[in-house]
Order: structure tokens, then C-alpha cells, then sequence
């Protein structure tokens, strides 16, 4: 099926947000 | 009403605003209830779990990194204003596991769980090849060290005779065979340094004043010692009574990282050590 140019497709790559672990303030040892 | 089974407890995302707020809870109970060492701050949230909880209320199970500050745990400043240390200093992490408890928009922890451990010779090598590392707090030289330090303290100083309360930290300079830093915490008694014959008939104050001292003990070729060393006092804190962990089955773990454990009944926290 098609889809507008500029919009990902469903089930598409996109950016993918991890839940966790969370950001890393410092460093990691 | 939904199929299928329903998850019986919620996940927000780590960085989530009301997942952070219960770690920094967290946090700040290490802070207040550590017994040694140095105050810790958050540097990572590893996982959260948020359970509902009868009657009312939730539960946060949350597992955070903290890093180890250069702030002793009885120094007042605020952590906020405490570096951490770095890695090239040979920097400590925490591994912690929390339950906290969110009831009516306060947050209060019920069980804590926390080891720490110094990070590795080889990645502090990496960031800085010649940097000291950490040395056993048992040591003979470090003790031996602390011993010659503190004396040398009291022998310049014209206020309180300052005790010994705990090695901090020591590490061997590598390039300096004999030359040992050390960092100590300490206490001032109802003695004038200069006048003290015997420090056994010397007493703690009343009012416990702290303070932190750092030194460096080398030993020169034909015996002799070189001492370098700076004590502060730190600033007398108010005693406040700490809340005591809202826990119906309160967990009692041991840990490395020297938190009180949270079932013991609560002393004051200058009486902690």
C-alpha cells in the first residue's frame, strides 16, 4: 500500500526510545 | 473490560520525570543513612517497576547506579555542590536496589539494597597510566600513614584535640614508592590539641563536630617522614529526627555499601558511625 512521501510506514524503522536503562549522567564504570 | 492477562504492574520509562523523583528519593536516602565513606549521587536509572499497592499508594521498584562524590557523608554541603570523583581518582559506583513508596504525593523507602565497588585498575590505567589506585584501608602503610597525619595535625593545631573516626580512602603513589595519600574523617574532643598528654582521657563533645582531613606521608631515603596535611571542620548540622521507612514487611539486607539497615531502630544520625 502506499504511503505520503516523508511518512514512515507503519511498522516502519524509525527512531527507537529505549525505556531503559535511562540516560547516564556521568560515566559508566 | 481488556483480554487477556493485564500486567500487574506498570513500567514508565526510566527517564521519567516520576521515575527519577523516586531515584533521587532514593539517593538521598543513601545519603542519609550511609554510616562511612563518601555521599553518592544518581548516574544512571537501570530498571523501574511501579506496583499498586493496597489500600492505596504505589511502590517503586527501581534499580539506580550512583556514583561515589568527593563530599565525606558528614560533610553539610548540600550534594548538589558535590563533585564526582573521577575516574583518573579512581572512582567508586553503587549498584542499588529500592522499593519506595508513593502514598498521598510523598515518597518514603521501603527497603534498600546497595553494594559498591571501585572501578577497574585497567580502566583507570587507560584515562590516566600513572594515576594511583585505590589502597586497602587495612593496610599497614595506610594506617601507619593516617596515624603520622592526624598526629602531625594536632601537634600544629591551636584548637580541639581532633580523633580518629574512620580511614576514607588511600591510595599509593605509583611513582613515589613511599609516598602514601590518605583521606580521614574526624572527630574534636574536650581537649586543647597542644596540651594533650594522654588523647585516652580526651572526649568526644557533647555536640559531635566532625571534620575531614586529607594527607600525604613520604618517606624520605634515610627514614625520616615528610607530612603534608589539611584538616576542616565541618560546620555543626542541627539534629533532625530521620523519618522511619514506612515498611509492613520491611527487609533487612546487608550491604557493601554501608547503609544502615533499614529495620534497625533509627539513632540520631551524627550517631550513625
Amino acid at each position: 500500500k502506499g504511503v505520503l512521501p516523508g511518512t514512515p510506514a507503519a511498522g516502519g524503522p524509525g527512531p527507537v526510545i529505549r525505556p531503559c536503562p535511562g540516560r547516564i549522567r556521568y560515566f559508566k564504570i | 473490560v481488556p483480554h487477556g492477562p493485564m500486567p500487574a504492574y506498570r513500567e514508565p520509562a526510566c527517564d521519567d520525570p516520576e521515575t527519577e523523583q523516586a531515584a533521587l528519593a532514593a539517593v538521598d536516602y543513601i545519603n542519609k543513612h550511609l554510616l562511612r565513606g563518601y555521599k553518592h549521587t544518581l548516574n544512571q536509572i537501570d530498571s523501574i517497576r511501579v506496583w499498586p499497592r493496597r489500600p492505596t499508594g504505589e511502590v517503586y521498584e527501581v534499580e539506580i547506579d550512583t556514583l561515589e562524590t568527593t563530599c565525606h557523608v558528614r560533610d553539610p554541603t548540600p550534594l548538589a555542590n558535590c563533585s564526582v570523583r573521577q575516574m583518573k581518582e579512581h572512582a567508586v559506583e553503587g549498584d542499588c536496589d529500592f522499593h519506595v513508596l508513593k502514598q498521598d504525593g510523598q515518597l518514603s523507602v521501603l527497603s534498600a539494597k546497595c553494594d559498591s565497588s571501585p572501578d577497574s585498575a585497567e580502566d583507570v590505567h587507560r584515562v590516566c597510566p600513572n594515576c594511583p589506585l585505590l589502597a586497602p584501608l587495612n593496610d599497614s602503610r595506610v594506617v601507619h600513614a593516617v596515624e603520622v597525619a592526624l598526629a602531625a595535625s594536632n601537634a600544629q593545631s591551636n584548637g580541639s584535640y581532633l580523633q580518629l573516626v574512620e580511614i576514607s580512602r588511600a591510595q599509593f603513589a605509583p611513582l613515589q614508592a613511599a609516598a602514601v595519600y590518605v583521606e580521614f574523617a574526624v572527630a574534636a574532643t574536650d581537649c586543647v590539641a597542644k596540651d594533650v598528654t594522654d588523647p585516652a582521657t580526651c572526649n568526644l563533645l557533647a555536640e559531635k563536630q566532625y571534620g575531614f582531613c586529607r594527607g600525604t606521608v613520604t618517606e624520605k631515603v634515610d627514614g625520616a617522614e615528610d607530612v603534608t596535611v589539611t584538616c576542616n571542620l565541618f560546620q555543626t548540622q542541627p539534629v533532625t529526627p530521620q523519618p522511619q521507612p514506612e515498611a509492613p514487611t520491611p527487609v533487612a539486607e546487608a550491604d557493601a555499601l554501608g547503609l544502615a539497615p533499614v529495620v534497625q531502630p533509627e539513632p540520631e544520625p551524627l550517631e550513625m558511625i
